[in-house]
């Protein structure tokens, strides 16, 4: 669990820094 | 069996919902009381992320011409950042108790957040991409009605150099958006549309200048003619309802679950 937290933590990141990519790549 | 309908929105939101269920599957096995971890640098992290995802997005919305996205996206934002309020104070609770059951709750309510706020917001863009291409399928439609009033050759090649532009720009949208669709029938119902539409529009030429010369030289069949022209643009414009229609499919019919 402590791992996994962590992992989670660090997944979360990842998945707003992809959305925020798509929203600066997409014309909107 | 596809949970998101686009593979963008799948390749980005499915890594994270798995790990997210998982842990909240460990999380309730844990509840006895092991010791939680110090969360403080990646929830920093977390907040960093989510401050410049705020930031883009304010601005985006703000630029935007589309007054749906114009809205939605602002709830979805707070969302988010409400939802990384929820794991600073839970990383707080930790540093103080790792033990916190308050603290657990909250990272799994602050991660579930995230989720349905960052979900909310591709979604939000999805829609407005979305938008566009029915702009464009709505204009090539309102267009093909025009084939009726065209009764010489020169009205022909006016609106056959009018007709084209956004009919290639309809068909190249609909093949981006076939392949981003996670759903396969209607993938396949779009393909088969835009397919018949593109087969059709030659046909649809030679249907108008059959009218337009029967016309002309006063021959017989010009009722004939006409009818085969309708014919052919009421099947068009058919097969252009039903891309619009499919196009705004998010959810699962029963046929796509079989």
């Amino acid at each position: 669990i402590r791992v996994g937290w962590e992992q989670l933590m660090t997944a979360i990141s990842r998945n707003i820094n992809e959305v925020e990519n798509q929203i600066l790549t997409r014309d909107a | 069996m596809p949970v998101f309908h686009t593979k963008t929105i799948e390749s980005i939101l499915e890594p994270v919902a798995l790990q997210v269920s998982q842990l909240v599957i460990l999380h309730e096995e844990a509840e006895d009381g092991n010791a939680m971890p110090d969360l403080y640098r990646p929830v920093q992290a977390v907040c960093a992320a989510v401050n410049n995802l705020v930031k883009v997005g304010r601005e985006t919305a703000e630029t935007s011409a589309d007054k749906v996205l114009k809205q939605e996206m602002p709830l979805a934002l707070n969302r988010v950042e409400e939802a990384s309020g929820l794991l600073v104070d839970a990383s707080g609770l930790l540093r103080d108790d790792p033990f916190s059951v308050p603290a657990r709750k909250k990272l799994i309510d602050g991660a579930r957040g995230i989720l349905s706020g960052t979900s909310a917001l591709l979604l939000a863009f999805d829609e407005a991409e979305v938008r566009k291409i029915l702009r464009v399928c709505k204009s090539v439609l309102e267009y093909l009605a025009i084939a009726e009033v065209v009764e010489s050759m020169e009205d022909l090649v006016t609106f056959v150099k009018n007709l084209t532009p956004g009919m290639t720009t309809m068909s190249k949208m609909i093949d981006q958006r076939e392949k981003e669709l996670t759903h396969q029938v209607h993938r396949e119902k779009l393909v088969y549309s835009i397919n018949s539409v593109k087969n059709l529009t030659p046909v649809l030429i030679s249907g108008i200048k059959i009218f337009v010369t029967t016309k002309q030289t006063g021959g017989r069949g010009v009722g004939e003619s006409q009818e085969n022209r309708n014919y052919v643009v009421t099947k068009m414009s058919q097969e252009i309802h039903e891309i619009i229609r499919v196009l705004q499919l998010t959810t699962y019919d029963e046929e796509g679950w079989d």
